[in-house]
């Protein structure tokens, strides 16, 4: 059982969109999936079907204590893949970590219990920013995948993330592992290709090789209600995201 | 002198760019311009040309009462619009914030220097989410501009936008105006049309006539450090933002 979380600080770089598609790739690779949507703006719950304001209980209720995992956990259109929703809830839930000491919830609700679960994969959707939800993804999960969009500000906030994971292997988990992949890359676009190069050259074998195209048929897959591996599994979105997955899955790269 | 937030819940949908744009359209218009940046992330501060580990001091600086105002104002490459810029440091302060009775403290910190200030408009750049600096922003705005990428977390996100700004009506600003409008829309695109449609009927004139078009020279101008308007004031993006301002700044609608 492997915890992932997705996660970058900078806004609209692809984590929902790579949360949902990666799991949908795990799923055609035989795997068994859950994913958790950490965001109050509950993207990845609205990218696999649900509506935050109808589907119940959330994840919100489970930090709470007012529900119990197995309650919480909903099936989805993919056969294999479920979710534990978010809703905007969740808000108020990081508000409330503030004021405590041991903020480290997520840990301490979801440790134990996947230890026993069936699923073979745990994948974390953050939200933007670096607040107590997504410092919680990064305690729990062992594994930190970072979707990059090749340009300015999603490239230079990197290192802001790269800080922190540095600070929660001291606190909390030596082995914590990363790696950053490029997203919606347009490969005639030369100020791509020389974000791309420079990244290269600053985070080593911490760059995937696999890069994620620029696809419209992804835009089309969340209004859908579906990862693209599922909506359209010859686009070559789905295509790359199932490179990418048997990248980073098959051999755990250390970086 | 006007003050006005830039603000949208999720994440990547051309706050930053639109701070900017705006800023350098009102100084096309001939316009004094302060603009404010809000986000740990400081992309805005990146936007125009200044390295948030270099600068000093910035936002974190006045909200921790260490330093005046006056000294974190700091010029830009373009004459007429003077920035505050961010730093991650702007992280703690938020966190700060949420152990304190009263959280207002943009207001209390700005509002009479703004009033004596030579500067006629005052545009805030916030962070993606609805943390405590989005709320400040919103309590010391009168105006909020909301930039809607035309997908679907985007437009559903709205929503939760529009609750908080019944929000602060109720508790601190009855007048607090809104409007909408449409950023990197591609007009061939039958999902941009299709949204484009259904927020014309869920907002009315809530959302402004004036679409801002997709345009590479947007992504150039962030890494010249300049606001699109002053990097390639030919470009598509330059002349919509401005006429974007005309709209929105001669004749406020209240909505
Ligand atoms: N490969 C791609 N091709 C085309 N569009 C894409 C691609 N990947 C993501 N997008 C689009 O980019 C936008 C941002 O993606 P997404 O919402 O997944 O980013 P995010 O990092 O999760 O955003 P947030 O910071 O708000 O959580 C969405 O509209 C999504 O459909
Ligand atoms: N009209 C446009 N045409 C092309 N690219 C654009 C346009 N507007 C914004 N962009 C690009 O989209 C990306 C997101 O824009 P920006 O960073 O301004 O959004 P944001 O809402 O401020 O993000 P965040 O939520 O992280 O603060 C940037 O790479 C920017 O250059
Ligand atoms: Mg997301
Ligand atoms: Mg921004």
């Amino acid at each position: 059982m492997q915890v992932v979380a997705v996660s970058h600080p900078k806004g609209g770089v692809a984590k929902t969109t790579s949360a949902a598609a990666l799991a949908g790739a795990l799923v055609r690779m035989g795997h068994r999936v859950l994913v958790v949507d950490l965001d109050p703006q509950s993207s990845l719950t609205l990218a696999l079907g649900h509506l935050p304001n109808r589907v119940w209980p959330t994840l919100a209720e489970v930090l709470q204590y007012r529900h119990g995992l197995e309650e919480a956990v909903h099936a989805t259109q993919v056969k294999g893949l479920d979710l534990i929703p978010a809703s905007p809830k969740l808000a108020l839930v990081q508000r409330e970590l503030h004021g405590q000491e041991d903020y480290t919830v997520l840990r301490a609700r979801f440790r134990s219990w996947l230890n026993q679960s069936s699923y073979d994969y745990v994948l974390l959707d953050t939200p933007p920013g670096q607040g107590l939800l997504t410092l919680n993804a990064l305690i729990l999960a062992q594994q930190v995948l970072i979707p990059t969009q090749p340009e300015y500000f999603s490239a230079y906030a990197l290192r802001y993330l790269l800080q922190t994971i540095r600070w929660v292997r001291l606190r909390f988990q030596p082995l914590l592992a990363y790696q950053a992949f490029l997203t919606m890359y347009q490969s005639r676009n030369r100020a791509h290709a020389w974000i791309r190069a420079r990244l290269e050259v600053t985070l080593g074998p911490g760059l995937c090789r696999t890069v994620i195209p620029l696809d419209t048929k992804v835009r089309e897959a969340a209004i859908a209600g579906l990862p693209v591996t599922h909506f359209a599994p010859k686009s070559r979105a789905a295509r790359a995201y199932l490179a990418l997955a048997q990248e980073v899955f098959t051999h755990e790269q250390q970086a």
